[in-house]
């Protein structure tokens, strides 16, 4: 059996929004430390990774390992049909074709369960080593969603350039060019307002917007976001998800020929 | 012109 019940349903809502666009389908993993997802996007270029802990859940009960292979836009379909303030429960039987998701609504005077299709999918996972990077990046998701909008208008690709001094992140196009500097900030008052940066070594390295702009689906699960960077590997963008978990994009750089 | 590398370039597979 498994049962895993969230008071604050609206994060699974939030969680489908940020993974749909760039996945179209995804096994969970579960086991009695939570639920994992990896996936590749269609092409290969980036990852999702997620991972939400057991303790993060009001009820959370996992007997035996179970791995459900899910269409996305048929979940985020079912958690449309969810209010914000709805108690969310996923449950399944052992060894079960379906997955059971069941909304209530805060008061307990409305129900509704809707019961989907599991699906068996390749298992093709990517051993990502613990990395120390050159350079992260903490900063406002929302100012960061504004930057990747923003530069988008001007080229297919973006420059992020991390120095000890700030971030500049930059798009070149038929129509000119965009270049917006961020400074680490002085004094940090607010930290979910703050920009912090630590950086051993400078880094610069070139992204596609398009990715960006899907993983900035993620906004709403968090007031900050980080970036990490090193040399010629791939850029790590990660949402934390208050007392529950975390979800990490991974895009490979682009490289010039 | 630049080109994206797949990302199993730099992962192996688990």
């Amino acid at each position: 059996m498994f049962e895993a019940r969230l008071l604050r349903g609206s994060i699974l809502k939030k969680v489908l929004e940020a993974i749909k666009d760039l996945l179209t389908q995804a096994t969970f993993d579960c086991d009695d430390s939570g639920i994992q997802l990896q996936a590749m996007d269609n092409s290969h270029v980036s990852l999702v990774s997620l991972q939400l802990r057991a303790d993060g859940f009001d009820k959370y009960r996992c007997d035996r390992n179970i791995s459900m292979g899910m269409n996305l836009n048929s979940v985020a379909k079912i958690l449309k049909c969810a209010g914000d303030k709805d108690t969310v429960t996923m449950k399944a039987q052992d060894n079960a074709d379906t997955v059971t998701f069941v909304f209530e609504s805060p008061n307990q005077e409305k129900v509704s369960d809707y019961e989907m299709k599991l699906m068996n999918l390749d298992l093709e996972h990517l051993g990502i080593p613990e990395t120390e990077y050159s350079c992260t990046i903490r900063m406002p998701s929302a100012e960061f969603a504004r930057i990747c909008r923003d530069l988008s208008q001007f080229g297919d690709s973006m420059v992020i350039a991390c120095t000890k001094e700030g971030v500049k992140f930059s798009a070149t196009g038929e129509i000119g060019s965009a270049n917006i500097k961020l400074a680490q900030t002085a004094s940090v008052d607010k930290e979910e307002e703050a920009v912090i940066i630590e950086m051993d070594e400078p880094v610069t390295l070139t992204f596609a917007c398009q990715y960006l702009n899907y993983f900035t689906k993620a906004t709403s699960l968090s007031p900050q976001v980080q970036l990490s960077m090193s040399a010629d590997v791939p850029l790590v963008v990660e949402y934390r998800i208050q007392d529950i978990g975390h979800i990490r994009y991974y895009l490979a750089p682009k490289i010039e020929d | 012109q630049v080109a994206q590398n797949p990302l199993p370039q730099y992962y192996t597979w688990a």
